[in-house]
């Protein structure tokens, strides 16, 4: 059987929050590592990847390797039945066809159980090459959402060139064009501030916008954002999930043919 | 216009 507590239940409705418009059903598997799901959009340009690392749970019990299939709409639902402050426990018995969600106020008086069914899903799980990135950009998460809210009200895409004068997000639509530059920047009061530039290689790369915009509703998960980027690579959006794991998008770049 | 690539254009099953 399996059985983890999660004492920031919070954590887990904004990660579905963050992905249940980009993929339908998932298999979220579980090992004695942790809690990680791999799935594509239905369109096949977009990955998400998620890892809740088991240590991060306050109690983690996973006795044999576990896949679970679920539709993330309906377990979205579920979860948004759990207060902010819940406390939310996953149980589910080996070969079972159940998973139970159980939601805990701080207080413990109020405890409610949610069962919801499990599905078979035939998914392909794709292997993503360890690669060094010839650019990595991070940022405020805010910032970035607003640049990328900004920019899709003018085009459909948008070209990320980052060069050592900074990061420029450049769209084209037909009323116009525009071109937003970050610099780097250090000299914040707070880490989680800044905008750090890595440059190996100046790279830009062509993206569309619609998928930005769905990445970006991660951003309650994370003060921060990482791009990282290689010619010919999908881009990787990445939001860290504090003391746990991450929530990561790959997105496959447009390119001439 | 620059064309879409799936993901899979990328990276492979395994």
């Amino acid at each position: 059987m399996l059985e983890f507590r999660l004492v920031q239940g919070s954590l887990l409705k904004k990660v579905m929050e963050a992905i249940k418009d980009l993929v339908t059903d998932a298999n979220f598997e579980c090992s004695s590592t942790g809690f990680s799901l791999q799935a594509m959009d239905s369109s096949h340009v977009a990955l998400v990847a998620l890892l809740l690392r088991s240590e991060g749970f306050e109690h983690y019990r996973c006795d044999r390797n576990l896949s679970m299939g679920m539709n993330l709409n309906n377990m979205s639902k579920m979860l948004k039945c759990a207060g902010n402050d819940d406390i939310i426990t996953i149980k589910a018995d080996d070969g079972g066809d159940i998973v139970t969600f159980m939601f805990e106020s701080p207080s413990q008086d109020k405890i409610s159980d949610f069962e919801m069914k499990l599905m078979d899903i035939s998914s392909e799980q794709l292997g993503i090459p360890e690669s060094e990135y010839q650019s990595i950009v991070r940022m405020p998460a805010a910032e970035f959402q607003r640049i990328c809210k900004d920019l899709s009200s003018i085009g459909d895409t948008v070209i990320i060139s980052v060069t050592k004068e900074g990061v420029k997000f450049s769209t084209r639509g037909d009323i116009g064009s525009a071109n937003i530059v970050c610099r780097q920047n250090t000299s914040v009061d707070k880490p989680e501030e800044a905008t750090v530039i890595e440059m190996k290689e100046p790279v830009s790369l062509t993206f569309a916008l619609r998928y930005m915009n769905s990445f970006t509703k991660a951003t309650p998960l994370s003060n921060s954002v990482s791009l990282s980027m290689s010619s010919d690579l999908p881009l990787v959006v990445e939001y860290k999930i504090a003391d746990m794991g991450y929530l990561r998008f790959y997105l496959a770049p447009k390119i001439e043919d | 216009a620059p064309q879409q690539r799936p993901i899979t254009f990328f990276f492979s099953p395994g």
